[in-house]
């Protein structure tokens, strides 16, 4: 198990330093045990610096910063053991609008081998799925759902009050 | 393998059947505050496997079943049923479309049904093992995973290694 | 103390009950100490019921229903001790477009007597603004303020990348 | 009672002087991830008198003088200048407009004035007492904090309430 461990964790790491740097443009990151004699139980670090800026604790960066940091991770592990189905919670939130572009063109790289499924309220996000549905309720208290884009939709048109009608 | 179909009834704000088709390519659920997006995302979660209630958002398993509105009735019963493709082989079975029911009833009985044979949870727990798909995955993100997968929490990022070694 | 708590925390109540009406258009809510004898020690337990629906735990309410419910009750400690200013960090991040625009409504009429700073990347918060500052870095690492908006701003022309030219 | 000015220098991430005034009504501050909206919050507090540095996102104080980019070194010094309008004589002094600076050096030293006259943080800390302005008050709100109002953490509710009596 510990050396099961300790392969999955090189190729994280390995992942994680690359997807980095591409998400931010730049700049670099490195996640490591802080106890390698100990791979089983050690706590696990992670120290980044975005581009142009100075090596930084996680607690330091940005909102941002720091959710485009945890999806680097998140991917990282992905790419060592593909999931068939990922579905990610308004992950979107915190990223500015060039960031969330970034985050949606890691998602299409990952596309062929993943069934991506996002919640959000990002317009962007909205416009550069295949598929999209809406959730609604129009009778009080009672999920209905519509399905509004299969992949020939005009995202100009789209916005959550539409959905409502 | 891919998701091809979900199916809700009971669960949570889905007093109506609630049918979600899974498409290739990346789906996007968008709707207004409080419709029910997020309770899709538990519903997957819970047929699955999910025997954790604060996992649910709730404090006892009973809460999951649609509990009534100013207008109508609660029901006795929840059921979701996720249809999959597995086309690959990646579950332990031989069939290609694999079928997974669960139901929960007011008094407290659970149903678990795989291709419409009943059978224990524990068989839909091993039917995921070691596929990076169960509902302990890292395959079903919630917005404050995000956050501890980078927060002073060591545990959470801890989790997310082993998942993937 | 203890008379100053208690008179404190009815006055928070009877606002928390009609701010909590406003910004959900309907269904109640209220807030109550656990053990009324001992106020100074006591736990605040919040109960709310959206419109049309149930009344539910807190935890079982969506993101943007919670968020709600928290600017609810802030609001309701602002009424019995207004702050001459207030600086809110995306606070209205997990809000759909029409609670945004409830929120910003509630921000409207108390902006005689306090003076709002919102950190956003919601650009209904943004057109809804009088002042504008934008945020960029040029030089890597170094904050660049920008002043965009001095009450005479067409809303349509902004965006964040257009704040960065 | 209204915030005028704020100017900055060699505070985190403003290495060259900043000033934002602030006009009445709705002020909204926006711009990509990371380039210094949340640090301009920072600085507020911590001209109000923050002496926790967990609450600025540091570990040591140290830590919040600009500390260098590729192209710059750091610099030796923090200095943050709020200007407050005191024109219904909220703040317990006879001047209708209040200055207060604070200085970090990196030796360790501080400084601290009130309309440039040279005092002691007790001084800064007492001009707000129970006016509902000072640093750990609930003018100052960032995003977690709306998550902890609501959450099971009843300190934190506790800890509002108490600021508003
Ligand atoms: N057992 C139940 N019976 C009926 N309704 C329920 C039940 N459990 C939860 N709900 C309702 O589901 C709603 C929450 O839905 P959900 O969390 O999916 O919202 P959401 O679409 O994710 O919204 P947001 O954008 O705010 O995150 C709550 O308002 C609650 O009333
Ligand atoms: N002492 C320091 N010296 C130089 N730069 C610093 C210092 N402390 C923090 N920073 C920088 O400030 C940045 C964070 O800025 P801030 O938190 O204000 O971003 P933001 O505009 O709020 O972004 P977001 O929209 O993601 O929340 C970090 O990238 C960090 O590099
Ligand atoms: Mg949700
Ligand atoms: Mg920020």
């Amino acid at each position: 198990a510990k050396e099961l461990f300790e392969a999955t964790f090189a190729q994280v790491k390995i992942n994680f330093k690359k997807l980095f740097t591409e998400l931010f443009t730049g700049g670099e990151a490195d996640i490591f045990l802080t106890d390698p004699s100990d791979p089983l139980e050690s706590d696990i670090e992670i120290i980044a610096r975005p581009r142009g800026k100075k090596l930084i604790s996680i607690t330091m960066m940005s909102g941002g910063e720091r959710a485009l940091t945890a999806i680097s991770l998140l991917f990282s592990l992905y790419m060592v053991k593909p999931s068939p189905f990922c579905i990610l919670d308004e992950i979107d939130a915190p990223l500015d609008d060039a960031n969330c572009r970034r985050f949606l063109k890691i998602i299409d790289t990952f596309s062929n081998q993943t069934q991506f499924i996002l919640i959000t309220h990002n317009k962007i996000t909205m416009e550069a799925s295949h598929n999209l549905y809406g959730v609604t309720m129009e009778q009080f208290g009672v999920t209905k759902l519509v399905g509004v884009k299969f992949s020939e939709f005009e995202p100009d048109n789209v916005s959550e009050s539409t959905l409502i009608i | 393998m891919n998701l091809k179909k979900l199916e809700i009834l009971g669960f949570k704000s889905f007093a109506n059947k609630t049918v979600i088709d899974f498409s290739r390519g990346m789906t996007a659920i968008v709707g207004p505050n409080g419709c029910g997006k997020t309770n899709i995302l538990d519903a997957l979660r819970w047929v699955l496997g999910e025997q954790k209630v604060s996992m649910l958002r709730g404090s006892k398993m009973e809460e999951i079943i649609f509990n009534g509105t100013r207008d109508m009735k609660p029901l006795g019963m929840s059921e979701v049923t996720l249809t999959l493709d597995n086309d690959k082989g990646v579950l332990p079975t031989e069939y290609t479309t694999v079928q997974i029911t669960r139901r929960l009833f007011r008094s407290g009985e659970s149903e678990y049904l795989i291709n419409k044979v009943p059978c224990r949870l524990k068989d839909i727990n091993d039917l995921f093992f070691d596929t990076g798909m169960g509902a302990h995955s890292y395959s079903v993100i919630q917005q404050d995973m995000i956050e501890a997968v980078i927060s002073d929490k060591a545990e959470e990022r801890r989790f997310l290694f082993e998942e993937a070694a």
